[in-house]
């Protein structure tokens, strides 16, 4: 892997006291390499190398016994720290209820994780409400249902001739008379270039004032997680993201994709089909599985 | 955007910058522009506007070495078309895109819901039959997906149909268990239905990374592949990963999936997808 790399590459250091610019250049490319196999974006992968260099070229690395472990240990670390802190935590609204927008491409996951937060909420005692507003995937609304019959979670639905602008505001209504404290909407999954369905989601957004937009992606992404992400960003600027499929054996360097050109927590991960398959993102776990 | 320019190391480089962006991955970018210089080399070429099309006469031959191009019906006997794949990638509603096809050209098509797991996922294929005229065999959720494929191959020979499509469930390529299902309906179908004609085909999303690379080693491990399905390329991503995959595994892509509308599916034509991916 990267670190048996680096390692030959830093062991050229002993007894010389000083790497080479091109011993250094050599490893830098071999950490963007790592990154780029592991479906890091090629811009990110670019500039966490660069800043990388900084410290690998420091008195850290020179002065050390095991340079090629050290300078491990500063990718792994910076890897990290970029991948932001872990965290389960939603936010809550100061006026009930809390309402939480999923939204991403087609099958990213958010109807199933939809179905995961809600039984992750009532686990904790609360009273969450879904919402099926998306009309248009044949059999969305009544795989919403399923989930909320198998966690015995009401799902609240207008049928697939009402618009979901419609479905959710009404939600909220519901919800609120219903003394539900959380509405989990799901939607349909879109394109971020079809400007019609983009706009749907800010119209969801203005008449529902969600607490949380979460963009959900998937962890298998490749090089335009960056485009995507950015996109969702740009139209509702998303509160977090959750990561899917992570039982995969992907690297799923999207993640560090998506939080260096978002900036926005990942709060989540999908870690399974069953609705108990959702976990808390833990970054320095995500360092370690990209790095392979 | 690469005429006028000295050929040199930065252009190189900024050319695999574009394969790598186009999910080609980091191996076969360099395979490809390894092969372009040494083209630029032997052809003694000056003008940097010949590099493209070079390059993309290099991607399509990658992509067209094997002997499996395209698809046909095979007139005259059973078809089996089976699709697998992971987790959300399209194969519902690519079999509601492909069975709307055929039996629009009058072929006598018919499904097989054997993704007896997922919620909603029979309610899911039985719209697209309905969409598509086209008669499905279903049982109740959390039934056997062999059983399902059993039935199906026994209505679809005996209807004399020209062609099954079976939906089989979303599963990630690392799951053994999963993969030893996958192994028992292609063994069913083998039994079942000998005298049929019988392609898998893996259907993958292209928004997809380098991961596909494992999911065509790991299905291909499972049962035999003999093609893909690229979905989802109304998008923004390039789906450049089945060019590896090309090279490595000579698994040719069949049809693309161009939107999420009945008629959205197009034939795969390789040197229309590799000039787009320079787009
Ligand atoms: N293995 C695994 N599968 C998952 C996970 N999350 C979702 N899935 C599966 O991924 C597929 C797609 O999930 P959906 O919830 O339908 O995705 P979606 O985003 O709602 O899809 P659209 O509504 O069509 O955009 C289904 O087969 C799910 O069971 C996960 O964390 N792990
Ligand atoms: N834009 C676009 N969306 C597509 C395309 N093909 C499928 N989709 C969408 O992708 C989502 C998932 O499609 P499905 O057919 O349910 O995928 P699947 O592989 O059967 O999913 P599972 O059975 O859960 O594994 C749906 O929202 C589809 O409408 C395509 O070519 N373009
Ligand atoms: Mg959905
Ligand atoms: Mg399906």
């Amino acid at each position: 892997g990267l670190g048996e790399r680096l390692q030959d590459i830093f062991s050229k250091l002993k007894g010389k006291g000083k790497l080479s610019e091109a011993d250094v250049n050599e490893a830098l490319r071999e950490i963007r390499v790592a990154l780029l196999e592991a479906d890091v974006n090629y811009k990110v992968a670019k500039d966490f190398a660069a800043k990388v260099k900084e410290r690998a070229v420091g008195s850290e690395v020179l002065q050390s016994l095991t340079p090629g472990q050290q300078v491990v240990k500063i990718v792994h670390e910076e890897l990290t720290a970029l991948m932001g802190a872990q965290q389960a935590k939603l936010q809550v609204s100061p006026k009930p209820p809390t309402v939480v927008l999923m939204v991403g491409l087609q099958g990213s996951g958010k109807t199933t994780t939809s179905g995961k937060i809600a039984l992750w909420l009532k686990g904790q005692g609360k009273r969450p409400l879904l919402a099926a507003a998306d009309i248009y995937r044949p059999a969305a609304i009544k795989q919403l249902e399923v989930l909320g019959e198998k966690t015995d979670i009401p799902v609240f639905s207008l049928g697939d001739q009402v618009n979901p602008v419609e479905i959710a505001t009404r939600a909220l209504e519901h919800a609120r008379t219903n003394g539900n404290d959380y509405l989990i909407v799901d939607t349909a999954g879109r394109l971020h270039i079809n400007e019609e369905l983009m706009q749907e989601l800010s119209a969801i957004r203005d008449k529902t004032n969600p607490t949380e937009i979460l963009l959900v992606v998937d962890a298998m992404a490749g090089q335009d997680a960056v485009n995507v992400a950015a996109a969702f960003n740009e139209q509702l600027e998303i509160s977090g993201v959750v990561l899917t499929k992570l039982d995969g054996d992907t690297r799923g360097g999207a993640a560090l994709s998506v939080k260096a050109v978002t900036g926005k927590p990942i709060k989540f991960t999908g870690t399974g089909e069953k609705l108990e398959a959702l976990e808390p993102f833990y970054p320095d776990r995500m360092a370690s599985r990209i790095l392979g | 955007i690469f005429s006028g320019r000295r050929i040199d190391a930065d252009l190189y480089e900024e050319l695999e910058d574009i394969l790598i962006q186009a999910d080609v991955g980091v191996n076969t970018s360099l395979a490809l522009t390894e092969r372009l210089r040494k083209r630029v080399k032997e052809e003694k070429i000056a003008d940097s506007s010949q590099l493209k099309p070079i390059l993309v006469q290099e991607m399509t031959e990658m992509l067209t070495a094997n002997e499996k191009n395209g698809f046909e019906l095979q007139p005259g006997r059973l078809n089996i078309l089976i699709m697998v794949g992971v987790n959300g990638a399209g194969k519902t509603t690519t079999i509601g895109k492909i069975a709307s096809r055929y039996s629009g050209e009058g072929k006598k098509v018919l499904l097989a819901a054997a993704d007896t797991f997922r919620a909603a996922a029979t309610e899911q294929l039985s719209e697209w039959a309905k969409r598509a005229g086209t008669d499905i065999i279903r049982q109740g959720e959390g039934a056997d997906p062999g059983a399902v494929v059993f039935d199906a191959c026994h209505s679809a020979v005996s209807r004399k149909c020209d062609l099954l499509i079976v939906d089989t469930a979303g599963r990630l390529q690392n799951k053994n268990n999963l993969m030893e299902e996958l192994k028992k309906i292609g063994k069913i179908i083998a039994r079942e239905a000998p005298e049929a004609s019988v392609e898998t085909w893996l259907v993958l999303d292209a928004g997809t990374g380098q991961n596909a690379i494992s999911q065509a080693k790991l299905f291909g491990e499972a049962v035999f592949l003999s093609g893909l399905v690229l979905t989802k390329l109304d998008g923004t991503a390039k789906g450049g990963v089945v060019i590896g995959i090309a090279n490595e595994s000579k698994l040719p892509v069949k049809m693309i999936g161009v939107g999420e509308g009945i008629d959205d599916l197009r034939e795969f034509d390789a040197q229309e997808f590799a000039t787009a991916l320079f787009g």
